[in-house]
């Protein structure tokens, strides 16, 4: 079961976690452990990358439109920056004793703390990435509400104009985030939504075709019509929730899927 | 991204001071 929910992250974060796992379980074994060695550079290397995280995390902040990034993306780079003061202090102490216990402690909290404020970090901005998606997906849900209000060609030639763009974006993003998934379960069911939504959409237009022309013939048949082209708008609409519901998941509850 | 890079340096500086104290004490375990 991965631990990550996007690739990215895996790769960012995956090769640090087990490495501070596997020094929290040193440190447990060797409880009095050998002489640390000086790791100034190393935790200056650290407190440098986190500068410029701070730096590039306020500017993005602040460049954001997105009022949930704002607000809890702070808190994630306070969060970094207080990890690297722990790192900070433990190299401090260690360079007095290198085998002082709390200069350890402090190096593995340190150590702990960066891996969970960056985590954080990354969420804030992978979620504001998908809000960006489902804005998209929300664009094609409100043309779809259009489409049984249509009732001549050229209100349906704009219809297709408008809609067209904004499919093959959707189509295009959703495609990127399921590649992007960890979890299979997940990606599978982005996949088959969107080949959902790409095999009904000519078969809509052409059902709202089939009505205007009804329409225009006064047929009686022009109900039978609506409803066909109704219910294929409300497919694609559930498809499309579907898709905006599978986005937002970032857990690995199974039984959800029971 | 900016951000993603930024990430990956931190990720990459953390890991290496890791790896550094961790190599002192795997000599005694």
């Amino acid at each position: 079961m991965p631990v990550f929910h996007t690739k990215t992250i895996e790769s960012i974060l995956e090769p640090v976690a087990q490495q501070v796992s596997r020094l929290v379980i040193l440190h447990e074994e060797a409880e009095d452990g050998n002489a640390m060695p000086d790791l100034e550079k190393p935790v200056l290397a650290v407190s440098r990358a986190v500068v410029n995280l701070v730096k590039v995390g306020r500017s993005t902040i602040e460049s954001s439109e997105d009022s949930l990034l704002k607000q809890d993306m702070p808190a994630a780079l306070l969060r970094v920056e207080a990890a690297a003061r722990l790192l900070e202090e433990a190299s401090s102490m260690l360079k007095v004793d290198p085998y002082s216990q709390p200069a350890r402690k402090k190096l593995i909290e340190g150590a702990r703390g960066i891996l969970q404020g960056t985590s954080s970090l990354l969420l804030c901005f992978d979620e504001s990435e998908v809000r960006k998606i489902i804005r998209e997906c929300k664009t094609v849900l409100d043309y779809l509400a259009v489409a049984e209000v249509i009732e001549t060609m050229e209100d349906l030639i704009q219809f297709v104009k408008d809609l067209s763009p904004c499919l093959t974006k959707v189509s295009r993003e959703v495609d990127h985030r399921s590649q992007e998934l960890t979890h299979q379960v997940h990606r599978e069911t982005l996949t088959r939504c969107l080949d959902s939504v790409k095999t009904l959409s000519p078969i809509l237009i052409c059902s709202m075709k089939i009505f205007i022309q009804i329409l225009r013939q006064h047929c009686r048949e022009s109900d039978e019509a609506a409803e066909n082209r109704n219910y294929l708008a409300g497919r694609m609409s559930d498809e499309l929730h579907e898709i905006i519901r599978v986005l937002q998941l970032t857990t690995y509850d199974e039984d959800e899927w029971d | 991204e900016i951000i993603l890079e930024a990430c990956k340096s931190i990720a990459a500086a953390t890991g290496a001071l890791v790896k550094a104290a961790g190599t002192a004490q795997r000599e005694l375990v």
